[in-house]
């Protein structure tokens, strides 16, 4: 799976997502990255894009629930995408990456690792693997 | 911040015992796309050109698992989802099973932007498909020899399974994006 996540310079957020599923799925298996509010999700708020395994994803309609975190208690992303990932989701489960409307970034995940990268305006620079 | 961006190319058990030229290919698959995200955002493009672009070349690589380099499916196929979302407008367009469809993400877009609805599924979102300029492939197109031998270790393994109890709990065992 793969996706972005952006705030653009007139404050527009968006979020996109691809993926081939899990190897080996069964017919017509889809797991959370075509489901707006899963594994893909975007308002005013922030832009959240998840990967990993989709039917947890799906289960706790993930990338919503961390816009509705911030939007609805008035966490910060950072806190609202850790309450999913550690509070909602089991140890393996799944990543995300995020972006709120003031660019602020946070990308977070219970797996092993996650293939990720981010940058903003101010040249704060990560491209990451591993922990 | 005047702009932002993220992007991510899957998450899982990644082994850290991965060959330096392998993490080198990885980390330069991640530069290069970020490098395509930066350059739209930086120039005054929209946050939607920006994570289109993106997932495109994230797509168009080999390494990750979406577009070429998708994973096979149990028939040994290639089917392939996207979503895209406009956070300004709530817009959002969404297609699943595509099968011919060079970059997913791209006619998710055109759904989204061009049509009434947001969601096309399997023959319903290939036969949208042949209504747009979207650029098609064969699903051959799709197939790596590492992810066609990771799928014939796959099939070795569920063959071995004697019950459908079994193969279910292998299966779900190896649920990663």
């Amino acid at each position: 799976t793969v996706g972005a996540v952006a705030l653009d310079s007139e404050g527009r957020l968006a979020a996109a997502t691809s993926t081939g599923g899990m190897t080996n799925k069964q017919f017509g298996r889809v797991g959370d990255v075509p489901i707006i509010g899963s594994g893909t999700f975007a308002n005013h708020v922030a832009a959240v894009s998840a990967t990993g395994w989709g039917e947890q994803i799906m289960r706790n309609v993930s990338a919503n629930t961390i816009a509705n975190h911030m939007e609805f208690t008035g966490s910060s992303l950072e806190e609202a995408m850790n309450f999913v990932v550690t509070e909602r989701l089991n140890p393996g489960d799944a990543g995300f990456i995020g972006v709120d409307s003031l660019g602020n970034i946070s990308m977070q995940m219970n797996t092993a690792g996650m293939f990720r990268a981010s940058l903003d305006a101010d040249g704060n620079r990560t491209v990451m693997i591993w922990q | 911040k005047e702009w932002a961006i993220a992007l991510h190319g899957g998450a899982g058990t990644i082994s850290q015992d991965l060959p330096d030229s392998v993490k080198a290919r990885y980390y330069a698959g991640l530069e290069e796309a970020l490098r395509v995200g930066e350059l739209v955002l930086r120039d005054g493009g929209t946050a939607l050109d920006a994570v289109e672009n993106v997932v495109n070349t994230l797509e168009d690589n080999p390494l990750f698992n979406a577009g070429r380099g998708a994973v096979f499916t149990a028939e040994g196929r290639h089917e392939l989802d996207a979503a895209i979302m406009d956070g300004s407008t709530l817009a959002a367009g969404a297609v699943t099973g595509l099968t011919t469809v060079k970059n997913p993400v791209s006619l998710a877009r055109i759904v989204m932007q061009e049509s009434r609805h947001i969601f096309f599924s399997g023959v319903g979102a290939e036969e949208y498909a042949d209504q747009t300029s979207v650029e098609r492939v064969d699903n051959d197109y799709f197939h790596t020899q590492n992810r066609y031998e990771q799928w014939q270790r796959s099939q070795e393994q569920a063959s071995a399974e004697s019950t459908p109890m079994t193969m279910e709990k292998w299966i779900e065992d190896s649920k990663f994006g």
